[in-house]
């Protein structure tokens, strides 16, 4: 799966991802590529965050959950997570290390990772189990970087 | 107020202003900037190029995402990679506009190898968001995608031939019978009932099984 975040000259942000999903999955089988909040999500006033990872974990963490806390406790969606994290001043590393962690504790056994960019720029990545590399460019780049995240 | 104070009011205005511009300025050097999952190299300089010529940050999605469908990255992207039982590749996409909050996405998609364009049309031309299976690949094909066109590729299925010849092992089935080969599978719930299986086995049955499905080269 490739998730990608893209901030534009304007300063404004968009994010997409596009995936051929899990390998030998039940025909009819859609994991969480296509679920804004999961794979993927972006906020101009924000940041934006792209998933990768076990899809079928990744979309059961539901934000309208997320606003009935009091109801359902410690539902979220990754995505849309780590950029409400930052709305609410989290740093990208903290932001990205939260949302992990939460899936975590629910699935020890859980595949995946996540990179947040915030307006300013600022990134990071956070894992749980595998490493997870993710890529970036930006004007003082002469060329793409790629980043290693240990879980 | 007196004529000089209005000057100075002027002046301090037509100062702030040009101060807020040159702030915007210097903030604009950091832009654009690209963030991609993954080594995709060719994807996030496909991205960075449009960007950095001036297009929209969600047309750099679209170039960056399309780059690897084209690139087939990792197989985990675009046509020829991941079949599913029965051998097929589908395709699922999105694109959201963090301006506008819209977003379009098309999920299990047949026949239709662009998938990030797909979306993006959804996104512009209608007012859903998630277009699934095969509607979503006539949605795509009468907006102008080329299509339908067989997503497998030699790859995917000397992959699928190999999995079929291991007893379709490993797989996304629980508590079905078979167990250690292929379907067609049915549920165990009341073989369990007259078998008396524990409700522990089952669960470590659920658990045990993740890991080993899912890895670098097979996600989402």
């Amino acid at each position: 799966t490739i998730a990608v975040a893209v901030v534009d000259k304007m300063g404004h942000i968009a994010v997409g991802t596009s995936t051929n999903g899990a390998m030998f999955k039940i025909p009819g089988r859609v994991g969480d590529g296509p679920i804004a909040g999961s794979s993927a999500y972006a906020d101009d006033e924000i940041g934006a965050c792209g998933a990768t990872g076990d899809g079928d974990i990744m979309m059961r963490f539901l934000p309208w959950h997320a606003r009935l806390p009091a109801i359902l406790p410690c539902t979220f969606m990754a995505s849309y997570q780590v950029v409400e994290s930052m709305r609410l001043g989290m740093e990208p590393q903290l932001a990205a290390k939260d949302a992990i962690s939460r899936i975590a504790r629910k699935f020890p056994d859980f595949v995946g990772a996540v990179f947040a960019v915030n307006k300013n720029g600022v990134h990071a990545g956070a894992c749980h189990g595998w490493t997870f590399q993710y890529s970036v460019r930006s004007p003082e780049m002469d060329d793409v970087e790629v980043l290693t995240v240990l879980p | 107020m007196a004529p000089k104070n209005l000057l100075s009011l002027y002046i301090f205005l037509v100062t702030f202003l040009h101060l807020v511009g040159v702030h915007e300025a210097v903030d604009s050097d950091q832009y654009p900037l690209v963030v991609s999952t993954w080594p995709f190299l060719d994807a996030v300089r496909a991205a960075w190029r449009a960007a950095d010529r001036g297009f929209s940050a969600v047309d750099a999605v679209v170039e960056g995402c399309s780059a690897c469908e084209e690139l087939r990255c990792d197989g985990t992207v675009g046509p020829g990679g991941s079949p599913d039982e029965n051998g097929e590749t589908t395709i699922d996409a999105l694109v959201m506009d963090g301006v506008t909050m819209e977003v379009g996405a098309v999920a299990a998609m047949r026949y239709v190898k662009d998938g990030i364009r797909a979306a993006r049309l959804v996104m512009q031309h209608t007012k859903h968001t998630l277009l699934v299976g095969e509607q979503a690949s006539a949605f795509a094909i009468s907006m102008g995608l080329p299509g339908p066109t067989n997503l497998s590729s030699a790859e995917s299925m000397a992959k699928w031939s190999k999995w079929k010849e291991d007893s379709c092992q490993p797989n996304f089935w629980k508590k079905v019978v078979p167990v250690n080969s292929c379907g067609p599978f049915h549920p165990r719930e009341s073989l369990d009932l007259t078998e008396g299986t524990c409700f522990k086995a089952k669960q470590m049955e659920t658990t045990e099984s993740r890991s080993s499905l899912i890895g670098l080269h097979n996600h989402d």
